[in-house]
């Protein structure tokens, strides 16, 4: 999913 | 990409920055303690995941996060006590918790412990610097350290913005996180009349001084 991608940021 | 990681540096050097400040000069004067322990704040609701995280990068920064906010507000509660003014640091920070849990509970993109959590953190971290923005105000003025913080702070999240934009051409999705975009800009915009004194003072060599 999108946004679990950008759960990658801190 | 690389404004991601600068970025994360500046956010690293800020936290230098501001433990150096406090050691060198044995003083968390111009500080605010409030503004520290929202980020504590912030950290703990964000960094849930901790134990899941599967990148080194994420994980060494989160630990890195975590532990200096702590040995951050040790200092300023114990250690450096008699420094730091309540008097001086009286902003209500109940309008900020209403304002990220309200948030944070009508838009999550699930409604999950854990995404709930990470709203909170997003728009918590939008407005945390205000207790000590405020303080500034009150003070007018900042010992160049602590005004040196406040930008490497500030650059983080600015600097975010163009890591979003980047990642949105280069990543196939094309999807757009629209609580961190919109907290972040927010976030942005409220150090933006910070950053114009700090360019227009502070690097030409001028002491940071409220007009």
């Amino acid at each position: 999913g999108s946004k679990e991608e950008f759960k990658d940021e801190l | 990409n690389i404004f991601r990681v600068l970025g994360d540096f500046s956010h690293l050097a800020s936290i230098f920055i501001l433990l150096h400040k406090i050691q060198q000069l044995k003083s968390c004067s111009g500080i605010s303690f409030k503004s520290q322990v929202l980020y504590m704040l912030v950290y703990i609701t964000r960094y849930l995941d901790l134990p899941w995280t599967s990148s080194p990068y994420n994980f060494i920064f989160k630990v890195l996060f975590i532990s200096s906010e702590l040995y951050i507000i040790y200092l300023m509660a114990r250690a450096y006590k008699p420094t730091n003014d309540p008097n001086l640091d009286t902003f209500h920070v109940e309008f900020l918790l209403g304002f990220a849990g309200l948030l944070a509970l009508l838009f999550p993109y699930k409604y999950t412990i854990l995404e709930v959590f990470w709203a909170f953190s997003i728009w918590l971290e939008s407005v945390a610097i205000l207790p000590q923005l405020f303080m500034l105000q009150r003070t007018g003025e900042a010992e160049a350290m602590t005004a040196h913080y406040i930008a490497a702070l500030g650059m983080y999240r600015a600097l975010y913005i163009p890591n979003w934009i980047y990642r949105y051409f280069s990543e196939p999705t094309h999807k757009v996180d629209t609580i961190a975009v919109t907290a972040g800009i927010l976030q942005t915009i409220l150090y933006s009349d910070f950053f114009w004194i700090y360019y227009t003072k502070v690097m030409r060599g001028e002491k940071f001084k409220l007009p």
